[in-house]
């Protein structure tokens, strides 16, 4: 990853107080190769490549600063400022509403982030609207069983629409409502005029999009699709205790103006955690 | 005239970005690059020919290469094989494995073979329920045992059964697994020694980006894999993971996913693939 690639580049500017087009160039191909490998989009990756590139041409270095933590300080910083801060939300009563590709984790983030209310005190309580997989229903049961929370289904109903509206009614007392749905992606146009049909019977509070840490390149196109059709407020990115890097949620967030609401890290309802800028980009850059 | 180095790279550079966008690897880009660079430098250029062309000509010639690698016929491998033909799938979590079974048994009917699934995924939530639900829409038999039992005894119960009716193929589902848990690696090391399957078929999903190089060469060292399904190619994938994971394994891409339906599965095409990409 950038790790090692980035510290040998800006060995290249060690001990050099100046710094010069050739080195700062070099370093700038280094990053551009780890943003690549951490399937940051290629369009952003250029954006990030040329601020990095003449800030650090242009920008006096601080007062014994090194040329070398001079340009690590400005790549962080350009990154820092693509990612935001984790997504705010008060912790009272709301109405979530998640979407996102197929597999990409929706029905046990709902579970998980259910369990992560209630451990602040608050009720919380899933919908489960997905009409199409075949055993959604009983996932979604056993799911909210070991979140420990009560769960809405109706494996005998075919419009989400439907479900959605009986579901916050049946989920009346509680106080957070996380709304399930089936996976869908951008080229699929009735699952899409689905979709808006959803968010407009929820009216959501929050509108969280569900993102495989192991999006490639289509993960601009697709939060495009997604940002247009019900509005991104923030993004899950999921399955980060694999080997991803999660550039594809970095694109997300850049692509809807929004920010990273939580990420999963297992398969088990605990394994969910509030975003931390700094360790998820020193994880990306390797 | 010939071709020299210098004019080449500025295109070779652009051609790079092209594949990086459409979700090749990295590593896998640079080192199609170079193959490119090498097959062209000092090639003579017909006077017809653009450098564009003959650069895009070779690019694509590579490629397909590293797609068409040993490729075989699942659906005549599996009617001529002594049966009855086990076949194991395993992947990442969310891929497509569950669905990608009920489709190719859904095919193998349409063959007139018969098949058997076996649910390996004694795990996750649910997964007993969906491939259940899967037979029943197909009016297919499938084994499953409750939460928590041993992988491999489905799998096995499976053949056993298949052996005593005359099954064709057994259709081995699996948990979806992270190759970063050693512990569920090495449960799929003991799936594949116990059952020795005649095929074990990986499977990811073509909206994956770099990661995919990765799991493909873990799974491929703990399972050997003899072949890849790439599922969702219809979320408008440009299908770089395809050309990583067969760079990357040697293995040939058997099948692609389009869609969540039963039909929604198609032979594998190299040179579609290529001429959808370099398009
Ligand atoms: N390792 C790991 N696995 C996860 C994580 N989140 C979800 N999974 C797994 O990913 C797979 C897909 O999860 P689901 O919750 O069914 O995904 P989904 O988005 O609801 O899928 P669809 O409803 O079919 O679109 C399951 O095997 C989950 O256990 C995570 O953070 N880490
Ligand atoms: N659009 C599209 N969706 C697909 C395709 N293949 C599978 N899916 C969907 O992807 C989601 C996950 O499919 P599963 O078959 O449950 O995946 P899996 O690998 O068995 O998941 P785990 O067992 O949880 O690891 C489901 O919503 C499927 O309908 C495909 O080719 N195209
Ligand atoms: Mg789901
Ligand atoms: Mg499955």
């Amino acid at each position: 990853g950038l790790g090692s690639s980035l510290q040998d580049a800006l060995e290249k500017l060690a001990g050099s107080s100046r710094i010069d087009e050739e080195s700062v160039e070099e370093v700038v191909k280094d990053i551009q190769r780890a943003l690549l490998q951490a399937d940051v989009d290629v369009d952003l990756v250029m954006e990030l490549s040329d601020s990095i590139r003449e800030r650090s041409l242009s920008e006096e270095p601080p007062a014994g600063t090194s040329a070398r933590e001079h340009v690590l300080h400005i790549v962080y910083e350009e990154m820092v400022e693509i990612v935001g801060d984790e997504t705010e939300f008060p912790l009272d009563s709301q109405t979530i509403l998640l979407s996102g590709l197929q597999g990409s984790g929706k029905t046990t983030s709902s579970a998980k982030i259910a369990r992560w209310f209630n451990r602040k005190g608050l009720r919380a309580g899933i919908v489960q609207t997905d009409t199409f997989r075949p055993g959604a229903h009983e996932q979604s049961r056993q799911m909210a069983e070991r979140a420990e929370v009560p769960c809405h289904v109706d494996p005998d109903a075919d419009d989400p629409v439907e479900i959605a509206r009986e579901g916050l009614e049946a989920l009346d007392d509680c106080d957070v409502k996380i709304v399930d749905t089936a996976g869908r992606h951008a080229l699929e146009a009735e699952l899409i005029d689905e979709i808006e049909a959803i968010e407009h019977e929820v009216q959501p509070d929050l509108n969280l999009l569900v993102l495989d840490a192991s999006i490639g390149q289509g993960a601009k196109d697709q939060a495009q699709a997604f940002e247009e059709a019900v509005g991104v407020d923030g993004v899950v990115i999921t399955k980060l205790d694999g080997t991803a890097k999660g550039g594809g949620a970095l694109t997300a967030v850049h692509q809807t103006d929004s920010s990273i609401a939580f990420i999963g890290v297992g398969e088990d309802v605990e394994d969910i955690e509030r975003f931390d800028p700094d360790g998820f980009i020193s994880r990306l850059l390797g | 005239f010939v071709i020299d180095e210098e004019s080449l790279d500025g295109l070779l550079e652009e051609l790079e970005i092209a594949l990086l966008s459409s979700d090749v690897e990295v590593e896998v880009t640079r080192e199609i690059k170079d193959r490119v660079r090498d097959s062209l430098v000092g090639e003579k250029k017909h006077w017809r020919e653009s450098k564009e062309d003959l650069v895009v000509d070779a690019l694509h010639d590579a490629l397909v290469d590293v797609l068409e690698v040993d490729g075989f016929d699942f659906d005549s491998y599996v009617q001529d094989a002594e049966k009855p033909v086990v076949v194991v799938f395993t992947g990442v979590n969310g891929v497509g494995k569950t669905t990608s079974i009920a489709k190719i048994a859904e095919r193998l009917e349409n063959q007139g073979l018969s098949s058997v699934m076996a649910n390996g995924d004694t795990y996750r939530a649910g997964a007993n329920q969906q491939i259940q639900e899967h037979a029943e829409a197909l009016d297919k038999k499938v084994i499953v045992r409750e939460q928590g039992s041993d992988p491999t005894s489905v799998i096995y119960d499976a053949v056993e059964h298949a052996e005593a009716n005359d099954v064709d193929v057994v259709l081995g589902d699996t948990a979806g697994r992270l190759h970063t848990s050693d512990d569920l690696m090495k449960q799929l090391e003991k799936i594949e020694r116990v059952v020795e399957p005649d095929l074990t078929l990986f499977v990811d999903e073509a909206v994956a980006g770099q990661d995919a190089v990765e799991r493909a060469r873990e799974f491929d060292s703990a399972a050997e894999i003899d072949g890849v399904v790439l599922t969702k190619a219809d979320a408008d994938a440009q299908g770089g993971a395809a050309i990583s994971i067969s760079h990357v394994t040697g293995k040939p891409i058997v099948f692609l996913g389009t869609g969540q339906g039963y039909s929604d599965l198609e032979e594998f095409d190299a040179e579609e693939l290529v001429d959808r990409l370099l398009e």
